[in-house]
């Protein structure tokens, strides 16, 4: 095994919510505001890279 | 590196040296602006390869586990952590935490599995795919469409939406996006601590699809070294892994389950190729 070299393996968190509010009930989290989530990313070091979605839900490919 | 965001979900995968656990904060307070709470957390990884570089909170799954019992809030009372091991591949065990409120203890349920593949000792050939030509003068995103062509990717699942992107000099990311099921595959090709990552989730009535999908990621790499982490409510999903990896050399050297709050069932098992 080399000395050092790039972490391959991936730490994951999943997280779920819940809401009452109907108006939320379609988009939910898929609301946030790019901002809001690049500020997230910061704090992980990463950035968005490519990004795609559908109907249902959105992908982000990040740096690193 | 991955993020998916569904209405009432998130998943982030991150590798290398970040900080992923730094964005629970951030993300439940962005939520809560969305009168959205939390109702349960999920954190797993594998065994780094490097931990002695990995920064401040995952320089240890105890410090990990600390940094997530005090970033939650009090209502995620259900908690529980624990390092499945893999007797025969210390290096490939298993972290797992979760935590979840009452409501989701008690009613949890799902018809929805999730698999995380984690591969090592990629074929040199194979893993070679993943290297960009030196001044090929493309973006990321087309020389990793050119590598998704190129290494087999793209027939995995021929439905998926795949965004993807290559990374320089090396390395591969992407997110496949099928109806409301996505997939995930990041590849670190060097030779001496290559890695590959292969995660999907799916339904426990989908039949075979399992068995064709993770026959086709695997063989993308061909590792000597695999670990297949399960999670479900309550199927024996785990049974069909053997299946699609033991026609292509891989022996199951061991297998280990446990139960977690908002979880299910977590069946994390190893495989060796037979030539090794």
């Amino acid at each position: 095994m080399a000395l050092s070299g790039f972490e391959g393996f991936e730490k994951r968190l999943e997280l779920n919510f819940s809401g009452d509010d109907p108006i939320f009930s379609n988009m939910g989290l898929r609301q946030l505001p790019f901002d809001s989530l690049q500020q997230v990313l910061h704090e992980v070091q990463c950035t968005v890279v490519s990004a795609v979605g559908n109907h249902y839900f959105d992908a982000y490919v990040l740096s690193e | 590196s991955s993020l998916f965001v569904y209405p009432t979900k998130i998943i982030i995968k991150t590798c290398g040296t970040t900080q992923l656990l730094k964005s629970i904060r951030p993300l439940i307070h962005h939520a809560l602006n969305l009168n959205l709470t939390l109702v349960s957390c999920c954190y797993t990884r594998g065994n780094f390869i490097f931990p002695l570089s990995q920064p401040f909170p995952h320089t240890s799954f105890h410090e990990e586990v600390v940094y997530l019992e005090n970033s939650l809030p009090n209502h995620l009372c259900y908690r529980k952590a624990s390092v499945m091991p893999s007797n025969l591949l210390p290096s490939h065990a298993w972290h797992v935490f979760s935590a979840c409120d009452q409501t989701r203890f008690v009613h949890f349920s799902s018809d929805f599995y999730t698999v995380e593949v984690c591969m090592t000792e990629l074929d040199r050939n194979l893993a070679r795919k993943f290297f960009r030509r030196p001044g090929d003068g493309k973006s990321g995103d087309a020389a990793g469409k050119e590598m998704t062509e190129i290494s087999g990717i793209n027939k995995i699942n021929p439905n998926a939406l795949v965004c993807d992107f290559a990374f320089d000099p090396c390395g591969y990311s992407m997110n496949g996006i099928d109806g409301d099921r996505y997939s995930t595959i990041h590849v670190t090709p060097e030779d001496g601590y290559s890695y590959a990552s292969f995660e999907c989730i799916g339904s426990i009535y989908d039949g075979d699809d399992l068995v064709r999908t993770l026959k086709r990621a695997v063989q993308v790499f061909r590792p000597a070294k695999v670990s297949v982490s399960t999670t479900t409510a309550s199927n024996r999903v785990w049974a069909r892994v053997a299946g699609a990896l033991e026609p292509l050399g891989l022996k199951c050297r061991s297998c280990t389950a446990d139960e977690f709050p908002a979880l299910g069932s977590v069946v994390f098992q190893t495989f060796t190729a037979r030539r090794k």
